[in-house]
């Protein structure tokens, strides 16, 4: 049973995908696991689909790891579904998020760059897919996406950490989510946990100009980062990306809000000011416990708030 | 494994937009092999920068010369990765 998983240490990606079957095992009337797609060196796309029935319910989706190197999002991804999985029942609010809506949750979004991580190049970010022409491999995932691609937040070199790739989508491991939300249909809210920099970010990066839903996003952002403070006091700062970081464009969240996911957001993860993205493993417990009340002050304002 | 022994990340506070110019022309020195974990945005926030160890002598040249200020935010990478590595291996161990 999952009860034997160390949630507080880090895994291989074999042992996460093992680990994603017993929880499938350990709820059978709640979790499956689906594949939406394959790696560029072909691996399985995996992502745990909760579910109490019906069909094509408005849903929530989940993702972690699209920057390989940043083990505390996978980490806490792992630790966020055994949490969904265990409150469902328990808590009112998860009950109810769960009894009207789906949450799709891919836990390895990059799995060749997170498998090389293990492998060869602890710090390695981007996904694996070779440039044509370049001897640099890779692609920043988090600007593939069709929304301001090429634009100056994003890189034209292949040897950037911030290679936008060589057009829009051309990242499989991007254009299998892509199709997904476009598939499904009724997605009502995308939450992409990064790390670090203790930031909660919502549309745009590829401009300046306040997104639509500005106002109400921004109430929620902090909303969710107040209770995520209440926790152990880490502070974090939100606001839309261009405004709080910097112009990045073709990011996963200014792709889902312009088409048509109202709810988008991305969390950067907790920064101690010591390490970087290489949390050491005592802290996943602690970020991953943080996270969880302003995950859910977003899944509860999506159900509360249908579109 | 590529192995990052003496490597450092460097915590760089950018005084001014001319000092935040500074570190992106920084950034793409391709010799230097750095690694903008932070990037830099706005004078006052933080960039994390990694920084390879025969680049370091070079990098902190350049930082002091134009008064940048900056910290060592990791001593050496290798040193953490390998206390990583040794904690998984500990708790294989333990769950089996």
């Amino acid at each position: 049973s999952t009860s034997t998983f160390d949630f507080a240490s880090y895994h291989t990606i074999e042992e996460i995908y093992d680990w994603m079957d017993v929880l499938v095992d350990d709820h059978p009337n709640l979790i499956s696991k689906i594949q939406i797609g394959q790696s560029y060196e072909n691996r399985p796309l995996y992502v745990l689909k909760f579910s109490t029935g019906g069909s094509n319910r408005p849903a929530i989706w989940l993702d972690t790891g699209i920057h390989s190197r940043e083990w505390i999002t996978q980490a806490t991804g792992v630790w966020t579904a055994n949490k969904i999985a265990e409150e469902y029942g328990q808590d009112p609010s998860v009950t109810a998020i769960l009894d009207s809506m789906d949450i799709f949750f891919e836990i390895v979004t990059n799995p060749d760059g997170f498998a090389f991580t293990h492998s060869s190049n602890r710090l390695w970010r981007k996904t694996r897919s070779i440039n044509a022409g370049s001897d640099c491999i890779g692609v920043d995932p988090n600007r593939n996406w069709d929304a301001g691609f090429g634009g100056s937040g994003s890189s034209s070199d292949p040897c950037s950490e911030t290679y936008r790739g060589p057009y829009a989508h051309s990242e499989s491991e991007v254009k299998a989510i892509v199709d997904f939300i476009r598939g499904h249909g009724n997605v009502k809210s995308v939450i992409s946990i990064h790390s670090y920099s203790q930031m909660l970010l919502f549309p745009y990066g590829y401009k300046r100009g306040p997104a639509a839903h500005h106002q109400e996003l921004n109430e929620l952002a902090k909303k969710a980062v107040s209770d995520l403070a209440a926790m152990y006091g880490t502070k974090y700062t939100y606001g839309s990306i261009a405004d709080t970081i910097y112009l990045a464009d073709g990011t996963t969240i200014d792709w889902t809000y312009d088409n048509g996911v109202k709810y988008s957001f991305t969390f950067e993860l907790r920064d101690t000011g010591r390490y970087g993205f290489l949390l050491p493993s005592t802290q996943i417990i602690p970020t991953a416990t943080e996270t969880w009340p302003a995950l859910l002050d977003i899944m509860v304002h999506v159900l509360e708030n249908p579109y | 494994q590529q192995l990052f022994v003496g490597d450092q990340v460097l915590r760089i506070t950018a005084r001014d937009e001319e000092q935040i110019a500074l570190l992106r022309v920084l950034g793409q020195q391709a010799e230097l092999q750095v690694d903008f974990w932070c990037d830099p945005t706005s004078p006052g926030h933080p960039s994390d920068l990694r920084v390879p160890f025969p680049s370091l002598p070079a990098v902190k040249i350049f930082l002091e010369s134009h008064s940048i200020s900056y910290s060592v935010m990791i001593e050496d990478v290798q040193e953490l990765l390998d206390e990583e590595k040794k904690n998984m291996t500990k708790s294989r161990r333990t769950e089996r």
